[in-house]
């Protein structure tokens, strides 16, 4: 459902540049849930970025359902982020100025849809129903981090691009996530692609492939 | 070298109050290496800003070495975090237009220091000399926390307050970094307050507490 073919990223840094991916391959199927694992800075981010259509290769061709990224207009790239993809920014990348409710409904409201039930299915899904009304400077770092993941979901998309989604989050409520994720993926067909540091969740991928210096090593199948 | 007494923390919320914490005491040793656990919203947070002279409790006595934050005034107080506290923030609360090295030398300039060599050094001590020019938005997520945990260090505090300073980090980085503390704690004292998910930090603690619902449960010493 997703495939890259030899990207190259580079992000140049005034007289130096900065090889972030260099000549990755990928291959992605409907309805897999695979891990990208990898020491802090080797390109994990950049790759989820591109897997989802927020950033264009320096080289190379990214496929997302069939259509060639280089071949779309940036409002044909636009839509096509918000009607299939969802995602879960590393620094969570909430509005400060809107509730958690609000933050929520927004993936919604993008694609012209009013349903708030769906925005209360999605809190109660992450244990903040008592926190709608909160803010982001009034939650803890962990509940600001189940209110990204909440956004991700609430439009039922096809492709979940999720970075580093348990970071902030104890064992228990990070597994329940997962367990929520994996349920969300074999009732739904959603194909979930998680960055990550947490063996728990690399445990319960279908799939891993492992980052280094913007290479990709290897890929397990579970 | 810290001590709190019955302490509480209530954040109004319009109509509704959030208790965050509840009645907590603890006391801290000079050169202890406190892990505070518990759930994603328990408290943890809040219990380090205040702990760190950054908040006022609701109820309840703070001292730090030696000093009663609630007789002091607020220039006092912000005198005793330059002088003594060095602080990793959750979200990093990285200064955006400032380099990894100006970012990392502000607490230093914060207490009157120009002392370069230092920047480099702490740049060293946490794998990113070669990055000691960029921004944090041209920084990984593990990179910027990186920059924060040199910053806490930089100025050789008393104390150092650390909320979830792995949390981003692959386990190996994670693993050198919770090292060079523990190091740092041995050769100069400095006494170390972390707020952790990570079993290995927990596993590196001299003590560990656990925090459920704003109230301590338990105190585990190694
Ligand atoms: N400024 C605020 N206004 C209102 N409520 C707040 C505020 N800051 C924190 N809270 C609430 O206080 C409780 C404790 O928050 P705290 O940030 O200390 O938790 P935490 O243990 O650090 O959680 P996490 O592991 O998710 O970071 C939470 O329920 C949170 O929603
Ligand atoms: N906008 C940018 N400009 C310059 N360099 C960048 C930029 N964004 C990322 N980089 C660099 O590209 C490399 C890969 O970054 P990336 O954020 O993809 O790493 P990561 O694997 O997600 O790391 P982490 O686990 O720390 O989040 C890093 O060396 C980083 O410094
Ligand atoms: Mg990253
Ligand atoms: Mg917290």
């Amino acid at each position: 459902i997703v495939s890259i073919k030899q990207v190259t990223k580079i992000y140049p840094m005034g007289k130096t540049q900065v090889q972030a991916l260099n000549g990755v391959d990928l291959s992605i199927e409907k309805g897999e849930f695979l891990a990208i694992a990898g020491p802090s800075g080797s390109g994990k981010s950049t790759l989820l970025n591109l897997l989802g259509c927020l950033d264009v290769p320096t080289e190379g061709t990214v496929v997302i359902d069939g259509q060639d990224l280089a071949k779309l207009s940036e409002h044909a790239r636009a839509t096509l982020r918000r009607q299939k993809l969802g995602f879960i920014f590393q620094g969570f990348n909430l509005i400060p100025v809107l509730t958690a409710f609000e933050n929520i409904e927004m993936p919604l409201r993008l694609k012209g849809e009013n349903n708030p039930q769906r925005v209360w299915e999605a809190l109660e899904a992450v244990g903040l129903k008592e926190h709608a009304q909160h803010r982001p400077a009034e939650l803890s770092g962990g509940q600001q981090q189940r209110v990204a993941i909440a956004r991700a979901l609430v439009t039922d998309p096809l492709i979940v691009l999720a970075d580093e989604p348990t970071a902030n989050l104890d064992s228990k409520t990070g597994e329940a996530i997962i367990e929520l994720m994996k349920k969300i993926s074999l009732e739904k067909g959603t194909t979930f692609i998680f960055s990550t540091h947490d063996a728990k969740v690399m445990s319960k991928a279908t799939r891993m492939v492992s980052l280094t210096d913007g290479r990709i090593e290897e890929s397990i199948v579970h």
